[in-house]
């Protein structure tokens, strides 16, 4: 999290930190045995990578306390739609993970709100972005932080995500393009946004006193960089998809 | 011959003249042995009787013979004056044997050709025993009590007499009379005459172990007493009742004892009399009561039916529990109870307990608890509420439900719900927040 805060206790409750074959990202509870994340990461070469390779920690803020206490995938579901073999295309970036064992609520483990029915997108409403990723860039180094980071960032219209998308593209090959599936976060002159490490996480909206999970960060071009906002799964498009696997399952 | 060894006793038959409805032929000397079983008479009625008249029934004749000795000589028509003949009234046998004998001349009227005779006989049980006593000093059939049976009679004697070998007269006995029915009656020999001397007769009445033996004497006691210093005594002749594990008492005088209560299934009554001196004798009838059981006692919390002023011999009791109670013997439970009082006078089975009925532990919550509002725990009309682990799990619909421990020992609630409620996680609501917005 770039340019954030360190999450007090019990602040962030549905935040999930996934090891994926040793890669670290986030993730957010949505039930007593399902976490949602992305599906980047999930499929490796085509195929989804093996349950044993997962570990799945919460409850803690602290990355050296929540190491202590792994839980474990029973099965991974990724969206059928989601297919990237080179990296260019995000399109439809989200998997539940089912786990073993379920887990008890409590004041630091609880689940996030699935987004209700039509639920609104405002733009410059402000949602929570949350992880274990990168804090600081500099020329040759970067940070990792041992701490759950927050950082508050606005919603970005599409519009002017989609013209920041075209600046992108003219710097660099590449670059994936947005869809529907996607909205924009962040700030335009860049100081506040996720990054490295908290992919996977919550983007959390607040609403009628409850979180709801608006979006899973997905990607974005560089971090915290002047008019590069981060892009996030709109996870409001997979209500049905996300009831239905977890009821077959 | 008085024996016909060829002919077999009949109940009843018909007999008719040769070649009847046809003119019977002259010279005919026909006859017929009747015979019936002993014990039986046989009664002859004619339907139909056309013989030639005649003085005396001096040509054509039917004559009817008993032991060889004519009882009757018929001839002529039922409708006529000429001859003799029976008309309507049957013959009735003086034993169990009868002859018929048809005898015609070599002639008959031209005018009117004769047919005969045509007769039914039937076999007549003799009723031995209403016959007059013999004038001539010989004995009577039988010298008590004659029964008369079909086709014979039994000899019979009063009660304290037996029936000789002969069938026909009684030997005074008084021994070994045993009385097992409910209720019946029994007196001395000869009463309420004065029977011989030096009786020593025994009657025991035993009937089943359940009931008890009342004695009512007759008010015609007399059994003769002996006035000594310290009062009548029953010194020679006297009758001693004997109940089991009870001192016998020995009763004599003019006075009848009444009635006894014996409280006893069995009781022996002897009766002595010596050489001398003069008892006419008693008599009682004697009737049987069901014993008594003492009557049940309360059942806490139940109910003995039926409830009666006294309980008898095989009669029954049952127990229900209240509801919410169960019925428990010897720390077990039990579907239903029922004693019979038995023919000790005590009840075959002590009674049960009725103990509140327990519907168990409520099951548990995941993710949730319960809390008692009322009553001891888990006993009938206890009441919990399920209650979830606030503020992170909520109750499904968000009502609170209070569940009682009903009469089927099944924990419900108002609407009759049976199975426990569900707790939901609640979601995006954390305890503390982010500092959000900040100037």
């Amino acid at each position: 999290i770039i340019g954030g805060s360190d999450a007090p206790d019990n602040t962030i409750p549905w935040q999930v930190m996934l090891n994926v074959n040793q890669n670290r990202g986030g993730g957010m509870v949505i039930a007593d045995r399902w976490v949602m994340t992305a599906a980047h990461n999930l499929i490796d070469k085509n195929s989804k990578v093996a349950t044993e390779a997962i570990q799945i920690y919460m409850g803690h803020n602290n990355v050296d306390t929540i190491l202590q206490t792994p839980l474990y995938a029973a099965s991974v579901h990724t969206h059928p739609g989601y297919n990237n073999p080179n990296n260019v295309d995000y399109n439809n970036d989200i998997a539940l993970i089912k786990l073993q064992d379920p887990v008890t609520f409590n004041a630091s483990i609880m689940p996030i709100c699935l987004p209700p029915e039509g639920a609104a997108y405002e733009t410059g409403i402000m949602g929570l972005v949350s992880g274990f990723g990168i804090t600081k860039l500099g020329e040759q180094r970067f940070a990792l932080t041992n701490k759950l980071k927050y950082v508050l960032v606005p919603l970005v219209a599409e519009e002017e995500c989609a013209k920041s998308a075209v600046s992108w593209k003219q710097e660099s090959a590449n670059i994936p393009d947005l869809t529907n599936n996607m909205f924009c976060a962040g700030m335009r002159e860049g100081t506040k946004d996720s990054c490295q490490g908290d992919s996977r996480g919550p983007y959390a909206l607040y609403d009628h006193q409850r979180y709801w999970a608006a979006g899973i960060v997905s990607w974005g071009v560089g971090c915290g960089k002047k008019g590069a906002y981060g892009v996030y799964t709109r996870v409001a498009n997979y209500l049905d998809w996300i009831n239905k696997t977890m009821q077959e399952n | 011959s008085l024996l016909f060894p060829d002919s077999k006793p009949v109940m009843h038959g018909e007999v008719l003249s040769p070649e009847y409805p046809q003119p019977y032929p002259p010279n005919l000397q026909k006859r017929w042995d009747l015979s019936v079983p002993n014990g039986y008479q046989i009664r002859l009625a004619f339907s139909h009787m056309d013989i030639e008249a005649s003085a005396g029934c001096y040509y054509d004749s039917l004559t009817v013979l008993y032991n060889e000795k004519v009882l009757a000589k018929f001839c002529g028509q039922e409708n006529s004056a000429d001859g003799h003949h029976p008309g309507n009234q049957p013959i009735l046998s003086p034993g169990n044997r009868l002859t018929l004998l048809f005898q015609t001349d070599s002639n008959n009227p031209e005018k009117h050709q004769n047919v005969g005779f045509s007769a039914q006989y039937q076999a007549i049980d003799i009723d031995e025993c209403s016959a007059p006593e013999p004038r001539d000093g010989s004995d009577s059939l039988c010298a008590q009590i004659c029964l008369n049976t079909l086709g014979s009679y039994i000899c019979s004697c009063h009660h304290g007499y037996e029936l000789r070998s002969d069938q026909r007269t009684c030997a005074l006995s008084c021994t070994g009379g045993i009385f097992d029915e409910p209720q019946g009656h029994l007196s001395s020999p000869g009463y309420p005459n004065s029977p011989p001397h030096a009786l020593s007769c025994q009657y025991v009445i035993s009937v089943d172990s359940g009931f008890t033996v009342t004695l009512n004497f007759s008010d015609n006691f007399h059994v003769e007493s002996v006035d000594t210093q310290q009062g009548p005594n029953c010194l020679y002749h006297w009758l001693q009742v004997t109940v089991p594990h009870r001192e016998p008492i020995k009763l004599c005088g003019a006075k009848s004892p009444g009635v006894i209560e014996t409280n006893s299934n069995t009781v022996r009554l002897d009766y002595h009399t010596d050489d001398e001196g003069l008892s006419n004798g008693w008599s009682l009838d004697y009737s049987t009561q069901r014993v008594n059981c003492p009557p049940p006692s309360k059942v806490a919390q139940g109910r003995v039916t039926p409830m009666l002023a006294e309980y008898f011999y095989r009669d029954y009791i049952f127990v229900r529990c209240d509801q919410g109670y169960k019925l428990m013997m010897d720390g077990h439970e039990i579907k239903s109870f029922s004693a019979m009082c038995q023919n000790n006078g005590q009840w075959h089975l002590p009674l049960p307990e009725c103990h509140i009925i327990d519907c168990g532990e409520p099951e548990p919550l995941l993710n949730g608890g319960l809390t008692f509002l009322s009553g001891f725990q888990n006993q009938y009309r206890s009441v919990f509420q399920y209650h979830c682990n606030e503020p992170f799990y909520s109750l499904l619909g968000g009502v609170n439900v209070s569940f009682t421990c009903e009469a089927d020992r099944k924990w419900r609630s108002h609407n009759d719900v049976v199975v426990s409620p569900t707790c939901l996680p609640v979601c995006g609501k954390p305890i503390k927040h982010v500092s959000g917005i900040q100037r």
